[in-house]
């Protein structure tokens, strides 16, 4: 079982701490902060790290793709090419492995999700999310989330998440929703409604333990006037998201990817 | 008593909560978010607010200059031209001015201070800062702020600065310091030397009250595990920003202008 996640979003909005917090895995090794004298990348990176492991019973081979150097740059301009050209390359590797004449294991390395990290503004999307949404939405499974979102008051973050996601439908932005399916149960409707509610999704990461007021040692934040925690599903999504990635959409992402994303690109592709 | 702020900084990271903060003084009218149909704006906008304020006995004359749309673009190149633009046009007129056989009044609309706005990443300065600081630093008073630090633990934020206090050292940029006269005695020696160890000042800005956990009806933010208080120095360096701009060093941001910066620029001006 193959999951293959895409991290975007600018420098510093918090994605390796995300990740090493969704699944205790280390995007790099200890972070070794910029020297000043240390030049500034010239060019986006693609760095991924892979990870066996272990979520109720099912064991999933993971690999996390980061983007370092996205949106960092005073010309961002493009900035998205070397992304695209990375979820394609994935693409044409299946084909190839598709049209072998052998092809009893094919690796599915193509991407199956993208976390899109929008920084905590407060005011709504920026001119590059909106740029770059718009040429990732036909090739992946966008899932927005409201980077650091410990930035923003409850109220402030309700207003947030409105003026997102009419950004998102005004600029015909598709993001991964919720599939209805005729047969699905009453429950299962009510929990997809109830984690699709919460998108974009306010997440807080950290895999620090501190000490809660109640003295409990919990995943967090600490501090001078107050902890947050990341497992608490008042202080953010952290919780709905995780759910949605590893557990009941799973399965939806990949068919998703395989079905329609990866058809779509392979028609494209051979229609040249 | 003229005094004028420039505020630099991306859009969303609190300029204009902040100034109101400081000066109880509106950026501009109560903010209508954008409409999502509406078009991001495409240049650097330059616009002003003036008001009587007084502080300490003191009437000032306050300008806040701000300068929306900066660092907002996909392509922020060239980012700093209006900015620097609008510093010469100031100096200029002063220049006329001065040059005038009546000269009995010159209105002082020389930008004496600007705030730059760093955002709270954790990481280090962005390219776009050093980019942008290295144009501004031999024309204005630059004081570094580290923009709605209530994102950063204590412990990050004493990193954070360290790591930015560096950059600004390796990159010869020149923020404003304070003056050491020898006529300076121990006590505002002292003095000085505390406001400016904060530097670059961690911000939190709020205009709203919100109640305190001991009742107090405070400015600050209220969220889900604590209340963070505006006037409160162990939780952020607003109250030794607003001594500096408005109380201790008000004298030397309009001196240091006029006596430095402005007498470069004339006589650049003059020698070419
Ligand atoms: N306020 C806040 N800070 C965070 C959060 N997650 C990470 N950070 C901090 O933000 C800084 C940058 O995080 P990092 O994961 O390296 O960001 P990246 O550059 O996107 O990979 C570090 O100081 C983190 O401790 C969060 O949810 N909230
Ligand atoms: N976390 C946090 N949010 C802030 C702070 N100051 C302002 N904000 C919020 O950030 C959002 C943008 O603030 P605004 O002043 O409009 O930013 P501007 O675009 O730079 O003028 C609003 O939701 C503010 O309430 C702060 O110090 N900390």
């Amino acid at each position: 079982f193959s999951l293959n996640i895409m991290v975007v979003g600018e420098s510093g909005l918090g994605k390796s701490t995300l990740i090493e917090t969704l699944f205790n895995m280390s995007l790099y090794g200890p972070k070794t902060p910029r020297q000043p004298g240390h030049e500034l990348a010239k060019t986006i990176e693609i760095e991924s790290v892979t990870a066996d492991i272990e979520e109720n019973g099912v064991r999933l081979h993971l690999t996390v793709v980061d983007t370092p150097g996205f949106g960092d740059f005073v010309n961002n301009t493009d900035s998205w090419k070397t992304i695209i050209d990375n979820i394609d390359a994935r693409f044409d590797a299946y084909l190839d492995a598709e049209n072998k004449p052998n092809r009893v294991v094919i690796n599915d390395d193509r991407i199956h999700a993208c976390i899109y990290f929008i920084q905590p503004t407060g005011h709504s999307l920026s001119a590059l999310d909106i740029t770059v949404l718009k040429q990732l939405h036909r090739k992946v499974n966008i899932i927005p989330v409201i980077a650091k979102s410990d930035m923003l008051t409850d109220e402030e973050l309700l207003a947030f998440k409105s003026r997102i996601l009419a950004d998102i439908a005004h600029q015909g932005i598709e993001i991964f929703q919720p599939p209805k399916y005729d047969n699905d149960d009453e429950e299962t409707q009510l929990e997809n409604e109830e984690i699709f509610a919460k998108s974009p999704f306010a997440v807080v990461g950290s895999s620090n333990l501190v000490q809660a007021k109640d003295g409990r040692m919990i995943r967090g934040r600490s501090y001078p006037w107050g902890v947050i925690e990341v497992d608490n599903e008042e202080h953010c999504d952290f919780v709905k998201l995780r759910q949605l990635l590893i557990r009941t959409h799973l399965e939806e992402l990949r068919e998703r990817t395989a079905n329609q994303l990866y058809e779509q690109y392979r028609t494209n592709k051979l229609l040249e």
